[in-house]
This record gives C-alpha cells, sequence and structure tokens, in this order.
C-alpha cells in the first residue's frame, strides 16, 4: 500500500470526482 | 544522462516563505459548486496562527504515526478483521498523534446566527466535528467555542434517528445520553479520542448554505488530539457522514482542493464539480475503508527517464491522503527512485539521514540548485509532474519508504 502525501499535492488541484470515479489533478492552480 | 528539460532550479531559499501572499486565487467551480480559501495552519494566513509551529523533524515523527495507521486498517481488512475501527492498535502517545500531521484549515459558519469556526480538513476521515459548549475536556482555540444554545437551528440527533444507525453501522456510536441524545466517538492512530453528541445545524460555507449538515458536537477529548488552536475537524472521506457526502446532492458529488506550497500562501477548497483542465485516473475505493480513496501508481520518472520498477510492486494501489505530509512507496518503488535521483544530483555531497528521510543532500554554499524532475504516473499513463515543493524537503528527497513491498 502506498500513501499519496500532501507535500507531493502542494500546487496541485487535485479532484476526488467521486461520482465519475476519477481521481483529477491540475498543476500549478495555487 | 539529463537534458535541461528534466531539471527544476531552486534557489536559495525557494523551500522557505519568501514571500507571503495570503490573498484568495481566483477560482471559477462549475455553476452550483462552492469555494472556500484554505490555509496552512502554522503560517502567517492561518486564521489561527500556531503559537509554537513543530520542527519538521517532529512533524515527520508524527506523519509515520498516520501512514502506519493507515496501513494498519488495510492490513485489518486483509486479515478479515472486519472492524478495523477495533483493530487492537498500539503506538507510542509520546511522539505525538497521528493527527497532528493535518495541516490544511478553512473557516466556516455554523449555526443561526452563523459562528466562525475554523477546521482542519482530512480525507481520511468522516465525521465532523467542533468544540461545543460546554466543553469539559477540550484544547483551547482561538474562536469562540460553538454554543449550540444560542443557534436556532440546532438539533442534536435522538438515538432513534437514521443518521444515528449509519453512525453505529459505521462503527463511530457510542450509545445514547441520558436525554436519549445520539453519541458518537472518534479514534485516532494514538489511542486519542473525541466524543460528543451527533448534531446537526446550518454550515455556511462561503457564499453558500448547507442546512441541516451533520456533525459532532464536542464535549470531551482524550489523549494527545489536536492540541493546538483550531475548532474542530471537517472529513472529507468516502463514507456516509463526511461534508463530500452530505453535500453531493447540492454541489454534486465531487470536490477539489489546492494545498498551498508555503504557510504564506494560500490555496482552497471547492465543492462540487471543478473546471476543465485536469488529467484523471481512476479512483479505488473499498467497502471496507470507505474513507479513504485510493489511485493506482504504475511508473515513476526521474529526470525524463522511466524507472525499472515491475509494475506488480504497485498492485496494492495508493491512497490520496491530505493529512499525511510524505508519499510512501512499496521499498523497490523507493530504492529505484532514491537511486536515480542521488545520480541526477552527482553534484552536491550527500547529507546525513534526517528522520524517514535517507536521501539527502548538503546544499550549504548553493544559491541556486538544480534537481531532476520527478513524475507520478498513475493508471492510465497519467503523468503528474511534480513541484519542487513536492520533490525536496529541507535537503532531502520527499519521499520515503514502506518497511517493505507487501506492507
Amino acid at each position: 500500500l502506498g500513501i499519496i502525501g500532501n507535500v507531493q499535492q502542494r500546487t496541485l488541484e487535485v479532484l476526488y470526482d467521486v461520482g465519475g470515479g476519477a481521481v483529477g489533478f491540475k498543476a500549478g492552480a495555487c | 544522462g539529463y537534458d535541461l528539460q528534466s531539471y527544476k532550479v531552486l534557489h536559495a531559499g525557494a523551500l522557505k516563505s519568501a514571500t507571503i501572499n495570503c490573498s484568495q486565487p481566483k477560482v471559477t467551480p462549475s455553476s452550483g459548486g462552492v469555494t472556500v480559501p484554505l490555509h496552512n495552519r502554522h503560517g502567517p494566513c492561518s486564521p489561527v496562527p500556531s503559537t509554537k509551529a513543530p520542527t519538521l523533524e517532529e512533524m515527520l515523527r508524527r506523519d509515520q504515526l498516520r501512514a502506519a495507521y493507515i496501513t494498519r486498517k488495510y492490513s485489518g481488512v486483509k486479515g478479515g478483521a472486519g472492524d478495523v475501527e477495533q483493530s487492537d492498535v498500539t503506538v507510542p502517545t509520546t511522539l505525538g498523534t497521528s493527527l497532528g500531521t493535518l495541516e490544511y484549515l478553512i473557516t466556516v459558519g455554523i449555526g443561526s446566527p452563523a459562528m466562525t469556526q475554523t477546521m482542519l480538513i482530512d480525507t481520511g476521515s468522516d465525521v465532523s466535528w467542533v468544540q461545543c459548549k460546554p466543553c469539559s475536556q477540550c484544547h483551547t482555540q482561538a474562536d469562540s467555542l460553538f454554543d449550540p444554545s444560542s443557534s436556532s437551528t440546532y438539533s442534536a440527533f435522538p438515538c432513534s434517528s437514521s443518521a444515528c444507525a449509519q453512525l453505529r453501522r459505521s462503527h463511530q456510536g457510542n450509545g445514547c445520553s441520558s436525554r436519549s441524545q445520539c453519541q458518537y466517538i472518534v479514534k485516532y492512530g494514538d489511542g486519542s479520542s473525541g466524543t460528543g453528541t451527533y448534531s446537526s445545524d446550518k454550515l455556511v460555507l462561503g457564499s453558500s448554505t448547507v442546512k441541516n449538515f451533520q456533525f459532532g458536537c464536542s464535549q470531551s477529548e482524550s489523549g494527545n488530539l489536536l492540541k493546538d488552536q483550531t475548532d474542530g475537524l471537517m472529513g472529507l472521506g468516502g463514507g456516509a457522514q463526511s461534508l463530500a457526502t452530505q453535500t453531493a446532492g447540492t454541489f454534486g458529488k465531487a470536490f477539489s482542493y489546492c494545498l498551498p506550497p508555503t504557510t504564506g500562501s494560500p490555496g482552497f477548497l471547492t465543492l462540487g464539480a471543478a473546471t476543465s483542465g485536469f488529467v484523471k485516473t481512476p479512483m479505488l475505493r473499498s467497502s471496507q475503508v470507505p474513507a479513504y480513496y485510493g489511485v493506482r501508481l504504475q511508473a515513476i520518472r526521474v529526470g525524463g527517464k522511466q524507472l525499472s520498477i515491475p509494475t506488480s510492486v504497485f498492485s496494492a494501489g495508493s491512497i490520496m491522503d491530505s493529512g499525511t505530509i510524505i508519499t510512501r512507496l512499496p521499498a523497490t518503488a523507493y530504492s529505484a527512485l532514491s537511486s536515480a535521483f542521488k545520480a541526477g544530483m552527482k553534484q552536491y555531497p550527500p547529507a546525513q539521514p534526517m528522520g524517514i528521510f535517507d536521501t539527502c543532500f548538503d546544499f550549504s554554499g548553493q544559491s541556486s540548485v538544480s534537481i531532476p524532475t520527478v513524475v507520478l504516473v498513475f493508471s492510465g499513463g497519467v503523468a503528474v509532474n511534480l513541484a519542487s515543493d513536492g520533490i525536496i524537503l529541507g535537503s532531502c528527497l520527499a519521499f520515503a519508504a514502506n518497511s517493505d513491498d507487501s506492507s
């Protein structure tokens, strides 16, 4: 089991599309 | 062996907050969504700045507890334990709380009239809670305690309610009060816990209002839980009680956030489908541990070159967690990453390991540092090029290994 931690998520917009069954990433969001 | 496109350059001070800008980023959620500011709890933009922020070493020690707790939850499922919340977990409490790694805050309003509450966000749990008046064993907080008796829209769930039954099914019920009010309990990895009355009230999120938001009115806490100035915790997990699940009918079954890279810059949390521009990978879920959202990592690229890692190493999947600080990789994958990264950093002398980090460098005297790019490739070939903040922390490669590939 791996864990994607918050340091690696920083500045990305991380989308939890539960209805669509997907996780999304958008660079440079903040 | 690396071309210039495969390096990022960090300038001196880039790993610290050089500029403070707490203004809210401009974010456009799709129609029907809502966005609220999100800040690091320790920095100058925090609504409740820490009086004493933990050191990086201390945060990494806490982080190890949280990562171990998540791993144990799945170990419990694998072993057929079923009720993983009740599995026997022993963690040294002197190291702090697994929840202590949570770092990001939002400000909401609860009640009528709305009382401002500053809450940590957590994608790894479902039950939201705030400290309520009277609170016999609670930590100090910066905002006023939420006072149910001052809210005209507050109500406590009776034990016979469906919400209370749902809470019991998810192993977070804690019996009935003498007034037949539903009691909840939240337990965390270090043995800390919080209890109180499961309730509902109006929730104000930015310009939107959520009626009958279900949350825990905390009246007692034990252990090292959240010894800071925050007022509570907002659960964003995939279970029935989380904010994301509760507002799915209003904003849609989606949410997103951007975690700012420094304590002196702002981020945001959006409920509802975000705007376009995302690359997407399938979400993995476990009915046994509904709070967690999973993804499948399938490859890692360093300096533009894909590492030679068997895909089977990643077969267990990975949890996306807002509360864990450092990404944990299967041992084989971490070893390959560390070796490749060190090969791309030959110009810098190695430095002593620090806590869970074993790939560290001596940057003393450097005005700028060039580091290889690191790209995480998820199922479907979705490539995520990490920001420099996600590659180097302090002077170390900001990744850690699980003890072995099977854990």
